[in-house]
């Protein structure tokens, strides 16, 4: 059963952390214990979720190289039965660190191992880049999920993650599967939305789900106040989205 | 007088390309010969002006590591008196190797040393990450423009990015300064862009430019074209703003 998944794509700006947090919570209303792990220096899963500045001192970048027990990273959200590893100020210099580390590829993969059992589902938020904290993510999980914004730059860079994520099944992850795309920010609208979203649908068939994320302002607010939408203003469309996202998810995942 | 310019944001998907392929198209528009490196391993910015797989050969990666010089690497774009060192695919491998390499932070600013006299303008455009590739970028240049997305994650990593550019002028470019946030992706019909916008404004002053470039469907279907906005179409919103910003740059820098 996959069970822990990364959100990746290069391409910046795509909706890697709204759909982390906002997929989260969708599972955690519908009875499901979930982990975010914040794996982006920036940070904005930790704030996405209202973790204060304060509460962030041990995260990602202590469990990795400050030799501290995943266990001891977690904090829990406003949201029950939805925890997250923060990212501390610290996880900005990781990658020039992990670069020179011992087992560098393997670090989160190992400090996971002691606490993913405890949760139904975890979800990784990934930086912009295919880098060396990535490359920990795609080596941790079962599969990745990738936002993707329905725009000609986010396309271009398809091609390039699948290879990575080829690269990585051989060389370090054998079970590293692309489990689904999701598309966001879409708008009706515009003619190339719908031609980006045809085309994805065309190469990847069935990996990609059936809802799509509209694009929503309402969505885009609702960090400023530390919260997911679907707290934030459950009724608005980005937040009925992500919860028809959550079901599809435990359709196509709860159940193998 | 500032000619070498970094559009820099870690921020993902906030305009940086399209500030870079745009606002060096207005200029060269305007009768100035400008120069972009395409410092991205996504490529994007070669892509939206238009240059072919093939031409790609020899590129960034090349001049950093590669042993070519920058005169080399520089290929014409269909826009009169606008050039670009494009992104070769290896780029994305060029942040694990730098780690290790000599005078890592100055590989850009000596390589760019012997062509960027060539050029009234340089623009640099950087991946979404304070990495060493930016850091690069932030060694070589006169100055940073940040394209600031008007939403509040973009907002929260400001601070963050004005902390950076402090510790890159006092430890390695003394000469470095913030010149310019220009605001992107404005909807006048959002009330958070409203408040991102007086936000900065607030604490930037002038130096946040007055031009704003507006949410433009238009923008975002250029590059799949290869061509920039103001070509593609020249009287559209988004064009003007652009064309708009590049007679504002030259208010701001060419007369000093
Ligand atoms: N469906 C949506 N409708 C409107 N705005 C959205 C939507 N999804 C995300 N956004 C906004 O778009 C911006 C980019 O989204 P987000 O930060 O989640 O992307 P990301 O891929 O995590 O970015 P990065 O590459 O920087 O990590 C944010 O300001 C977010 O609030
Ligand atoms: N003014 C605009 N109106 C509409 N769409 C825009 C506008 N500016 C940029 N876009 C689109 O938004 C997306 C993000 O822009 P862009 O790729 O230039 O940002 P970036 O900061 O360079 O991203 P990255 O962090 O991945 O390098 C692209 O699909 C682009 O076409
Ligand atoms: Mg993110
Ligand atoms: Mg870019």
């Amino acid at each position: 059963k996959l069970r822990t998944f990364a959100l990746v794509n290069q391409k910046g700006g795509v909706g890697k952390t709204t759909t982390a947090v906002n997929l989260g919570t969708a599972l955690a209303a519908m009875g499901r214990t979930a982990l975010i792990v914040d794996l982006d220096p920036q940070g904005n899963a930790s704030t996405g979720l209202g973790v204060e500045r304060g509460q962030r001192a041990r995260g990602t970048y202590e469990m990795l190289l400050g030799g501290v027990s995943a266990g001891d990273t977690v904090v829990p959200t406003a949201i029950p039965r939805l925890s997250i590893v923060p990212a501390s100020v610290d996880l900005a210099g990781a990658e020039i660190e992990l670069v020179n580390a011992d087992r560098r590829e393997h670090r989160l993969n190992e400090a996971l191992s002691s606490i993913a059992g405890k949760y139904d589902y975890v979800l990784i938020d990934c930086p912009p880049s295919l880098n060396l904290l990535t490359l920990n993510a795609l080596v941790a999980v079962d599969a990745l999920l990738v936002p993707l914004q329905t725009e000609f730059y986010a396309l271009e860079g398809l091609s390039n993650l699948v290879q990575t994520v080829e690269r990585v099944k051989r060389s370090f992850n054998p079970r590293l599967e692309l489990a689904g795309i999701i598309l966001t920010m879409f708008d009706r609208r515009n003619s190339l939305s719908e031609a980006v979203s045809q085309d994805v649908r065309a190469h990847f068939a069935d990996r990609v789900f059936e809802t799509m994320i509209p694009r929503n302002v309402r969505v885009s607010e609702a960090p400023s106040h530390g919260l997911p939408v679907l707290i934030y203003d459950h009724r608005c469309l980005g937040a009925q989205a992500y919860i028809q996202l959550g079901a599809e998810f435990l359709r196509r995942f709860d159940g193998v």
